[in-house]
């Protein structure tokens, strides 16, 4: 999926770094610095619904081309994450244990219309 | 609201830039504390000395992968009572596992200090739970210790369930082996037991599996 120019209207991932040191949380988050927030935003016309964003082939292309030559769209269809990573973290607890874990789906990496 | 743009999503205004971001920085602060099942963030009352930190996670096996969904923890040994002999003392832990994981992997980490005097057998109890007769406690394992410096001792995850209360106690108790012609007179210390070396627990835990300990039941 591309990352969104400021003004595309169509379905893309936004991107965000959010630095802990910004939260105030450096004391406690002590790996990783900062992640990436990303998030899906933008239209998914019919045309474009059902279609997996940077993994769009031929056939999706020219299945894309038939729903839009289709008088009666299928329903709405959103802008959703298609593929997420986890996020490893190393924080201190409560007790002032170092606590290492793997939070998973913590990354936007591709959206696509639903 | 941002004059004349409109949101690509939904059509309505769009946030001015510094409103976007705070509403961001909101939103991450959620996103991280729902993923590491807290309610909110700890309050880190007394904070580590940055050596001991940093000599633990080197400590902690390179590249060592966390199962899904578990957790590795270091934790640091508050000293509760030491007595003057050589290396006898108690270590307590505060430990906040979650019910849902499982413990797997136990290691402690103990320093001991260049004046050991040859080989010391070292017996790691457990302290049974405080509402009990004081003296109760249960061997967990023996070692010996042959070479002043790092040791990392494995623990049976079993022995290992801390109390209600998330304390855990353990008690060494060592002494030289028999007819070790240069023993240590009692009095010397031969393990680092505060600062930057003191000891410190190594676990790793992973979720339990769903009916696990029905399964066990039955």
């Amino acid at each position: 999926t591309p990352s969104c120019e400021p003004e595309t209207p169509l379905c893309c991932r936004r991107d965000h770094y959010v630095d802990f040191q910004e939260l105030g949380w450096r004391d406690w988050i002590l790996q990783p610095e900062g992640y990436q927030l990303n998030y899906c935003s933008g239209q998914c016309p019919p045309h474009l619904a059902g279609s997996p964003g940077i993994a769009a082939s031929f056939h999706s292309a020219v299945f894309s081309l038939l729903k839009a030559n289709n008088p009666w769209p299928l329903g709405t269809s959103c802008c959703v994450p298609t593929a997420r990573r986890p996020l490893s973290l190393l924080y201190l607890d409560r007790d002032g244990n170092v606590v290492k874990t793997d939070v998973p789906d913590m990354v936007v990496e591709a959206c696509g219309c639903s | 609201q941002r004059a004349g743009s409109v949101c690509p999503s939904c059509g309505g205004p769009t946030l001015a830039p510094q409103a976007e971001r705070a509403l961001v920085l909101e939103l991450a602060k959620q996103q991280i504390l729902k993923g590491l099942h807290l309610t909110g963030r700890p309050i880190i009352t007394h904070p580590l000395p940055q050596a001991a930190l940093t000599r633990a996670l080197r400590r902690l096996q390179r590249g060592s992968v966390v199962p899904a969904n578990g957790e590795q923890v270091i934790s640091f040994a508050a000293i509760t009572d030491f007595s003057a002999s050589t290396c006898s003392s108690t270590l307590t832990f505060y430990l906040s596992t979650p019910r849902s994981h499982h413990l797997y992997h136990a290691r402690l980490w103990l320093h001991v200090l260049p004046t050991l005097p040859g080989t010391l057998s070292l017996r790691i109890f457990r302290w049974g739970p405080r509402r009990r007769r004081r003296g109760s406690h249960v061997l967990l394992a023996e070692h010996q210790l042959t070479a002043p410096g790092w040791h990392a001792l494995t623990l049976p995850s079993s022995g290992l369930r801390h109390e209600e209360s998330g304390v855990l106690r353990l008690q060494l108790d060592c002494r030289p082996l028999e007819g070790n012609s240069t023993a240590a007179p009692q009095t010397q210390q031969l393990l680092d037991t505060a600062g930057e070396q003191r000891p410190f627990l190594e676990l790793k835990t992973r979720p339990k599996e769903p009916g696990a300990g029905r399964a066990r039941r039955r």
